[in-house]
């Protein structure tokens, strides 16, 4: 038993303190650790150097490295948020905290924005909108012509773009998601609760003075 | 049938590019 404790874990380069991540997230410090169980697992899956990079993203996606997909890579370059292409601990940690089910909505809502916001540009575009679309066609079985695709494009454009500028913003978003909240279902993952039974941290729960209850 | 009234974000959220919880299948 004594000897899985260690104060000389070695940690992964990016590494930060659960107790910190803890206070920035929804997460306990027990969560965060059983986070890093699970990122060292997804760091290590073909390069072991403790960070992850796109190729390991898409492999536990996808369960196949090479599965390019535009959505996959939105989220990707959301969570490296230092955009040095790969994704660090306390990226990985703050950004699914997002996700968390007791993360606020707005939060959530934000992040599905910027998701979305392909050019990074502050607003939804129509064009994005018609290659999210395309890219989700070209993923799934369904066959839709183009002028169907351009229809579905047009009507959801019109119901979001309130001020009819031809871009959604922030604030058209935020009012859309309001009217239609299954648009951003895929922001929670109720898996996030139970976090530390899928993933039990035996070893570092001798590092941290855990004060939950 | 093709989904025409269906909103394009509803379907856009359905990718499989955003379904994280594979990330925590073992």
């Amino acid at each position: 038993m004594g000897c899985f404790h260690s104060k000389n874990v070695n940690h992964t380069p990016g590494y930060e303190d659960p107790a910190l991540l803890a206070d920035e997230t929804p997460f306990t410090v027990s969560e965060v650790e059983a986070l890093y169980e699970l990122f060292k697992k997804l760091s290590s899956s073909i390069i072991d150097d403790g960070l992850i990079h796109k190729e390991e993203f898409q492999l536990a996606l996808f369960r196949n490295r090479n599965r390019r997909n535009l959505f996959a890579d939105r989220i990707f370059d959301l969570f490296d948020v230092k955009r040095n292409g790969v994704i660090e601990f306390g990226e990985f940690v703050r950004s699914l905290g997002v996700f968390h089910p007791n993360a606020p909505v707005e939060e959530k809502i934000k992040f599905a924005f910027r998701l979305y916001d392909l050019r990074r540009t502050g607003f939804i575009e129509r064009e994005e909108l018609k290659e999210m679309v395309i890219a989700l066609l070209h993923e799934s079985d369904l066959v839709i012509s183009e002028d169907v695709i351009e229809m579905i494009v047009d009507k959801t454009f019109s119901d979001a773009d309130t001020k009819g500028d031809g871009k959604i913003d922030d604030e058209e978003w935020k009012q859309f998601v309001a009217k239609n909240p299954s648009l951003i279902k895929n922001m929670t993952l109720p898996y996030l609760k139970d976090i530390t039974l899928a993933f039990p941290s035996f070893v570092l729960s001798s590092e941290v003075e855990n004060l939950e209850t | 049938t093709a989904p025409v009234t269906m909103n394009a974000f509803e379907l856009i959220s359905k990718s499989q590019g955003l379904n994280l919880s594979s990330l925590f299948e073992k």
